[in-house]
């Protein structure tokens, strides 16, 4: 409580300082291997040459996704949190600075994977975003509540699975609403590409309010 | 610290209860989705009739997975964390205490669905148990590995969807023992219950120590 009212007043100003330098920073947040960075590796490529995007990677130990992202063509600093499972606002407010991210960038901000703490620590984003994968089992939403709570967008991620392990879409979707009724949707492969245009297209649409 | 340490005392507690009374008392735990009910639930219907089966459910929300166990034939308590990420000693005192599992019998706690924070609070167990699930990705023990060193057997699930993702067992089996090179490794499929057998010989091996 001590812990989460200084961590709100650092992410505060971190809202501040993006907001200041007209950058849309999102947070992203899903069980491990749902396929967070499987996505920015997609969203990285697709928008080549169209916006610059740079990315905070938040894991306990290696640089494993931060390698990956790299690979994709975006700048990306690694915070290894150690025994830590989730990003705290300092920790993205001194990586933000050493990206330097330009005006009319996209700051995306992969989380550790962990479907519990990271809902209760703000970063100073402008959005969390969840990603759930049609291989969890859709009763995720329910059993996860404040994380689905927080976010704004929830992606279901791996639909090129779907059949192969009987995923009842309409079940997920009614999940995640009982929770979070304003959330939305968007389901997708990151792999295959399926549908990946819709969650492009939503955020070109958000960078386009900052 | 305080905090573990207070834990801890009950945790030792908790191990002389079992101890004292004959019962193994076994800690999954796993990423959300990764199949630890599945697994539960195989286990319990295979070993009907051979050997008495109690089981602590923990869940931020909801008795889906205690619904599903007693469906499958134990008796269950559910624990609700609220905003809590993982169970702790006093909420496994007290659920061991009203379960009243008999001498010979096995205790199975179903943590949180967080690969994180359950490494960090001792409940009592004989021994924690990672579940694994093919669709996650091989770099996961790397990732996490406060919580693979903190298992003495982790299972590889979901093996009946290796081929359709491409999942590369050598790898991740090699990733495991980087982290926990005496980890015993167990692959297999709670769904079809392909190789249950070896998770079932084992258990019933561990039962015979108690
Ligand atoms: N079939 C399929 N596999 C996918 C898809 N997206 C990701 N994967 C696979 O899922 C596994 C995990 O993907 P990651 O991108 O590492 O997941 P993550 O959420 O970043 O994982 P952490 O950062 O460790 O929490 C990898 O083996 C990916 O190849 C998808 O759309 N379809
Ligand atoms: N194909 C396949 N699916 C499985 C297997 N085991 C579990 N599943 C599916 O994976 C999803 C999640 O399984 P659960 O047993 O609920 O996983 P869990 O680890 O208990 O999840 P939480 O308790 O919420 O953390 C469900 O849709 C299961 O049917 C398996 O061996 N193969
Ligand atoms: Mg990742
Ligand atoms: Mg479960
Ligand atoms: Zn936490
Ligand atoms: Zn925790």
């Amino acid at each position: 409580t001590a812990i989460l009212a200084k961590n709100d007043a650092i992410a505060e100003r971190n809202r501040g300082w993006f907001e200041g330098r007209g950058v849309l920073a999102l947070n992203f947040v899903s069980s491990p291997g749902a396929g967070k960075t499987a996505l920015l590796e997609a969203t990285i490529k697709a928008l080549a040459g169209q916006v610059v995007i740079t990315v905070i990677e938040g894991d306990q130990m290696t640089s494993n996704d931060a390698d990956r992202i790299r690979a994709a063509g975006a700048a990306a600093i690694q915070i290894n949190t150690g025994a830590g499972c989730h990003l705290e606002a300092d920790m993205v407010a001194e990586a933000a600075r050493a990206l330097d991210p330009p005006p009319g960038s996209l700051l995306l901000i992969e989380n550790v994977g962990n479907l519990v703490c990271p809902a209760m620590f703000d970063l100073g984003e402008a959005m969390k975003i969840a990603v759930i994968s049609t291989t969890e089992g859709e009763d995720k939403p329910l059993k996860y509540p404040h994380m689905f709570r927080a976010v704004q967008i929830v992606i279901i991620n791996k639909m090129d699975l779907a059949p192969h392990v009987g995923f009842d879409e309409a079940t997920c979707r009614a999940n995640i609403r009982t929770v979070n009724p304003d959330a939305e949707i968007i389901c997708l492969s990151a792999k295959t590409g399926q549908n990946l245009k819709s969650w492009l297209d939503r955020l070109m649409e958000l960078r386009g309010t900052i």
